[in-house]
């Protein structure tokens, strides 16, 4: 799965996620990615998210509005928000995976619960930067 | 703080370190760094942050690297399901397509799905009827076909057709494997 979040000189988000879906899946499934308010979201009152991992468990969780409202409803920083997303209800369930996530000030946030992800973020008047392991 | 920027994933999951060549290694970021670029660009020209992610995302989608698009897995019965999903923040728009399997950018479909149509996910048929009637290019099967997304194929049956024995043997339940 692959994915984007943008906050644009404008003050607006969008967020994007494209797949393969899951080797060796049965006709007809369809995951989390093109599923919006799980895979992708973007609201910007809040933040624009993508994620990727093990589909049904983002789509139970719906992960990417879950986010959204802990930050609209609770007040909560992204990255404080994008935390408790995969690092709580998520794992909870028994979901692995990640997500990326852009907010209105520019705020960013990477979390993964797996042993990698691929990611990057090229921010203005900050240097592009790529990673795949937790370093 | 920075008035613009963007963020990707090209996946996340069990990705060793061990069994990652240098080589295969650099592929990758070279693949992120290309995909960075190409929407960051778009923003610091003053382009808007839809165009930025659609554009990011069809330069992984372009790579074999990435599990989209042209580098996508392989289903069961030996074929191509791709999904996309795109959303606009400042008017909640939103687009997708499910089960897709002859568009070269997924994302492109489901971007013209939020613009040109009141609907927000088409699937299947549906959504590649959907496609070619509005210009868009169907590609062969070919297009998709990476050796190294077969062999993961050919391996997961295999790693079914395992469980399956052990399981009628009674020494695994159902609920130890998931099946997508």
């Amino acid at each position: 799965t692959v994915g984007a979040v943008a906050l644009d000189q404008s003050g607006n988000l969008a967020a994007a996620t494209s797949t393969g879906g899951m080797t060796n899946s049965r006709h007809g499934r369809i995951g989390d990615s093109p599923l919006v308010g799980a895979g992708t979201y973007a609201n910007n009152q809040t933040c624009a998210v993508s994620a990727t991992g093990h589909g049904e468990f983002i789509i139970r969780a719906v992960l990417g509005h879950d986010l959204s409202a802990l930050m609209q409803y609770c007040g909560m920083s992204l990255r404080d928000a994008a935390e408790k997303v995969i690092f709580g209800r998520f794992k909870e369930l028994g979901g692995t995976g990640g997500l990326v996530a852009i907010d209105r000030q520019g705020n960013i946030a990477l979390p993964f619960n797996t042993p990698g992800m691929y990611r990057g973020h090229y921010l203005q008047a900050q240097k592009l930067e790529t990673a795949i392991y937790r370093e | 703080m920075p008035t613009f920027g963007i963020v990707i994933h090209g996946g996340a999951g069990a990705i060793s370190k061990s069994a990652m060549t240098r080589e295969l290694e650099r592929s990758y970021h070279d693949g992120l760094r290309e995909a960075l670029t190409a929407g960051y660009e778009i923003l610091e020209s003053g382009g808007t942050a839809v165009d930025a992610v659609q554009k990011a995302v069809n330069v992984m989608e372009d790579s074999p690297l990435f599990n989209a698009g042209r580098g996508a897995v392989f289903t069961h019965a030996g074929r191509n399901e791709m999904d996309a999903a795109i959303m606009d923040g400042a008017t909640l728009k939103a687009g997708a397509v499910a089960g897709v399997q002859h568009i070269k950018n997924p994302i492109n479909i489901a971007r013209m799905v939020m613009e040109k149509t009141p609907h927000v996910l088409l699937a299947h048929d549906g959504a590649e009827e959907f496609a070619r009637l509005n210009g868009f290019e169907l590609m062969p099967d070919e297009y998709f076909f990476t050796e190294s997304r077969w062999q993961q194929l050919q391996k997961a049956i295999e790693l079914e057709k395992n469980w399956k024995e052990r399981s009628r043997s009674g020494s695994e339940s159902d609920s130890e494997q998931k099946f997508g």
